[in-house]
């Protein structure tokens, strides 16, 4: 799976989501990604989040959308809040995640439960930043 | 001055260090670059979020060693298949595609129906035909299978029929 969240010079927000899914899923078999709320969500109001992993933990966790949710209605920052979502529900919601989030101030948030995620983030005017293990 | 930032990701797995060589970490980082770049560069000519993230997740999709378009992992059958979705923070408008096969960009069909379908996800069949009606570039199966997936599929296979053949299972 891989994904994008940017924050345009209007202002705007905005998440995409694409993955070849899962080996040896059977045919027809849908994961988080297209789910939306599940692994892709974007709103002006708090923030825009990609989501990557276990893909039936993560659409039965609507995570996107609680990492939304936990900065609108429970102030949470946007790194607690996608933090918040890596552990959400953990005893019933086994499984491999990652959550790429960016909040209306271009802050980006990265949270992952595996110890690697592929990532990059780059601001305006900034030198651009990837990473896998660190 | 005007602010704007992209962030991408190419997938969270539970791995070992030791299974991945330096070569393989070097076209991850080299990948993740290359996507960075093609979104960065669309903002900062005054582009859209949407238009950037876009960008982004193509440059990823046409790169064999992440999983997405090509590089896909296999399903049971031995095929791709893909599911993509693109959401605007602003109208909050969806465009989201699962199961397709064939469409060489499913973010692009995917914002394709954001754009122009009423419909917020389509699946399957119905999905594909809604990319020939907007001549989105459709490829053949075997651009997207990659040797690396093709021999995590056949170790799966294998894993499988082991399975079958211990006692008490399925088969008599």
């Amino acid at each position: 799976t891989v994904g994008a969240v940017a924050l345009d010079m209007n202002g705007n927000l905005a998440a995409a989501t694409s993955t070849g899914g899962l080996t040896d899923q059977l045919k027809g078999r849908v994961g988080d990604s297209p789910i939306i709320g599940g692994g892709t969500f974007a709103n002006n109001e708090a923030c825009a989040v990609s989501c990557t992993g276990e893909g039936e933990a993560i659409m039965r966790g609507v995570l996107a959308h609680e990492v939304y949710a936990m900065m609108k209605y429970a102030g949470n920052s946007l790194q607690a809040a996608t933090d918040k979502a890596i552990e959400l529900h953990a005893d019933k919601l086994q499984g491999d995640r990652g959550i790429l989030s960016m909040d209306n101030t271009g802050k980006v948030a990265f949270g992952f439960n595996t110890g690697f995620m592929k990532r990059g983030y780059q601001a305006a005017d900034e030198e651009p930043f990837v990473a896998l293990w660190e | 001055m005007k602010k704007f930032a992209i962030a991408i990701h190419g997938g969270a797995e539970t791995i070992k260090p030791s299974e991945i060589d330096k070569k393989k970490e070097e076209e991850y980082r080299r990948g993740l670059a290359d996507a960075l770049k093609a979104g960065y560069d669309v903002l900062e000519k005054g582009g859209s979020a949407l238009d950037a993230v876009e960008a982004a997740v193509n440059s990823l999709e046409r790169n064999p060693v992440f999983n997405a378009a090509r590089g896909a992992s296999l399903t049971q059958r031995g095929e791709t298949e893909f599911d993509a979705a693109i959401m605007d923070g602003n109208t909050l408008r969806v465009g989201a595609v699962g199961a397709v096969r064939y469409v060489q960009h499913p973010i692009s069909l995917a914002k394709v129906v954001l754009q122009k379908c009423d419909h917020c996800l389509l699946v399957g069949t119905g999905a594909e035909e809604f990319a020939l009606a907007n001549n989105l570039p459709l490829k053949a199966p075997e651009y997207f299978v990659t040797p690396e997936k093709k021999e995590a599929w056949l170790d799966k296979q294998q894993e499988r029929a082991v399975k079958k053949r211990q006692p008490g299972s399925m088969s008599d």
